[in-house]
């Protein structure tokens, strides 16, 4: 399984519909402060689950929603779509044998968010079990956020333990 | 699940000892798999290092009974220096010994994707070509991709293709594919959608 | 004791929002004194900036009934973005902002020593340029004495004198005078022990 | 009030005794990573009365003695002393009329911490108090360790009263 593209649209400083390839290999993301960088590692942990609004640098969720700036109002809603290459057919049932998953997030202001994998409705848990197996979900080890590459250091061994399970 | 589990600890303890004397360009390094009541009680001690005799101490880890509900403890000890609890090693010192256990998981299991947001803002410039070097090497023997977002220009430098974040509306992301100068300097490519 | 504070909190504030507007290149901000409970309140709600109507919000600070029981909030707005929760910024803002508060109170009151332990990590190199331009303005006016640790070339350029630590001996760190090179690179200077 | 050098031995890894010089205007300290430059601060900090080990990133206060490298043997003992200038005489009394003020904090392996005053011993409230007027003692505002430099953003209304404190 790869991932192949992150579709943004009303989340955050990403009011426009935006497309972000990714592709093999290191790829450098680049720009000045506060143009939004980090806001792209937010959009992947939400489309893939993410449940505390703490963990989105916000005081509730709907601030992931575009706020507006000096010159547009805010929006009312806001998306996230992870495209996903399923060639090496790797993802549990039902999704064995489609060669794409796409698995979207949506959030409307005053009436929470809802998921969908491949156009379809699903439940949240749905959306967050395929990650887990993927890339070990919202939480895995292998997304850093800004300032805490050394969090792993003063976590405890037992919070360490769930890097074992990913190797596992 | 236990046989499982005691080989990926194998696997990763192998990996993070090889990785960390790289980084640091020598040390040693390893994983200890505990009982939890014991690692409470190493804690308060000062656990992870206190012992003066090294050699000794890491020779019998004290493994765990149950592997499912063990605790990982992390020895390390930079090049010439004693073996310390992880709390007095240096910033740098701590984000390099974090990098060498994520990518010993990684190379154990690659995962689809990985992001790193600013890792290598603590580090000096050797440590960061270490660091860009290390992921890298990981990206190729893994096929795996990584996105690195950064403001060194020597991690811009070693990156297969770089994307530049910009507010040319105050306020509003927009993606733009840029290149790297010579100088170190970005520029914008002229089509203004990432391609 | 009220009086005192009351006058600090001008002067402070006053500070703050033309700092701010420097390190911005832009936007606003200030600070208001606030009653303790009514901030527990503020907090939950989201506070210090969920109201869409920025400019009347300011203009009635909460007074807090006594000074010396209140607590110290921050309202900050980079050029050209609506007033948002501060934990909305990203961490170059935030850095931006908290160096924009503590060289507030500094100008205010100026301490005999300051140490900022890599304070310009976080900052792009527009930002850090404009944080080594405040902290000498700073050095100058009030004729303080500031200590910067960093690995940043813009920022060791900028000082008025550079100190090397090594670890020549490992484990062992030895003071050493240092000297910039053009390329950006450190040369001890001859004699082993700092002037 | 000023600070004009700072003299340590035995402390962390700064073994041997050695002065470092604190002068007008700004200092740049340099060096790779782990050499020994956060270590300053420390310094600074235990000097002036930290009396949180957790604050010297150490597990005792016992840490903070040089505990040897591969070569050396550790110490069983470590000092620190920060020289003031204070000819403008701001210091409270009894300082007011003395021109320089020297700082001792001094620690032995298994019998705690002692402090002096121009060679005087004098007790750790003593020290800590002439420092609170300095510059606000072991945890001023004005000492940014590494990595905490936003703190003061997610810290609580109520802590950040403390700056204004200083600024009176
Ligand atoms: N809901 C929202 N609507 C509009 N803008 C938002 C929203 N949430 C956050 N932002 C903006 O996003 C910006 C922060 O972006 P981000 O943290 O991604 O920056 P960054 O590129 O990582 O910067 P740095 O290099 O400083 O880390 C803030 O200035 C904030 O105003
Ligand atoms: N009691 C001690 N005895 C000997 N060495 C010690 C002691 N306490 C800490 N150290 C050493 O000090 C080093 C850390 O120093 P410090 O944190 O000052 O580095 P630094 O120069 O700030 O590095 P960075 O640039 O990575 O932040 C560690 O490698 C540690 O081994
Ligand atoms: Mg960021
Ligand atoms: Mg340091």
């Amino acid at each position: 399984m790869r991932a192949t593209q992150l579709r943004l649209s009303g989340f955050k400083s990403f009011v426009e519909p935006t497309e972000i390839p990714i592709e093999d290999g290191l790829t450098g993301v680049v720009g000045p402060n506060g143009c939004g960088k980090s806001n792209i590692l937010d959009a992947l942990c939400w489309v893939m689950g993410e449940a505390s609004y703490k963990n989105m640098r916000a005081k509730s969720m709907e601030d992931i929603i575009f706020s507006g700036t000096a010159l547009r109002p805010a929006h009312n809603h806001a998306e996230a779509t992870l495209v996903i290459d399923n060639s090496d057919h790797k993802a549990r049932a039902p999704y064995r044998d489609t060669d794409t998953i796409e698995v979207t997030r949506r959030i409307e202001r005053d009436s929470g968010s809802s998921y969908s994998i491949n156009g379809r409705p699903v439940l949240a848990r749905e959306a967050r079990v395929l990650f887990a197996d993927m890339i070990g979900g919202a939480h895995s080890p292998f997304l850093v956020h800004q300032g805490r590459i050394a969090q792993l250091i003063s976590a405890s061994p037992k919070e360490r333990r769930i890097l074992l399970d990913q190797a596992a | 699940g236990r046989e499982r589990l005691r080989q990926a600890f194998e696997v990763v303890d192998k990996n993070f000892s090889e990785i960390f004397t790289r980084l640091f360009g020598g040390g040693t390094a390893h994983l200890r798999l505990l009982e939890v009541e014991e690692n409470e009680e190493e804690e308060k001690k000062g656990g992870e290092g206190e012992s003066k005799d090294e050699a000794a101490e890491a020779a019998k880890p004290k493994e765990s009974k149950d592997v499912l509900e063990a605790g990982l403890e992390i020895m390390a000890r930079p090049p010439g220096k004693r073996l310390q609890s992880l709390g007095l090693l240096s910033g740098g010192e701590q984000t390099l010994t974090a990098l060498a256990l994520i990518f010993a998981v990684f190379l154990a299991n690659a995962p689809p994707l990985c992001v790193l947001d600013e890792a290598d803002a603590p580090l000096d410039d050797i440590n960061v070509e270490r660091f860009c070097r290390l992921i890298r090497d990981v990206c190729k023997t893994s096929g795996s991709r990584i996105l690195v977002i950064t403001h060194h220009p020597l991690t811009m430098a070693r990156t297969d293709r770089l994307f530049g974040v910009t507010m040319q509306e105050r306020g509003i992301s927009r993606l733009v594919s840029v290149d790297l100068q010579s100088d170190g300097g970005i520029r914008e490519r002229e089509e203004q959608q990432a391609v």
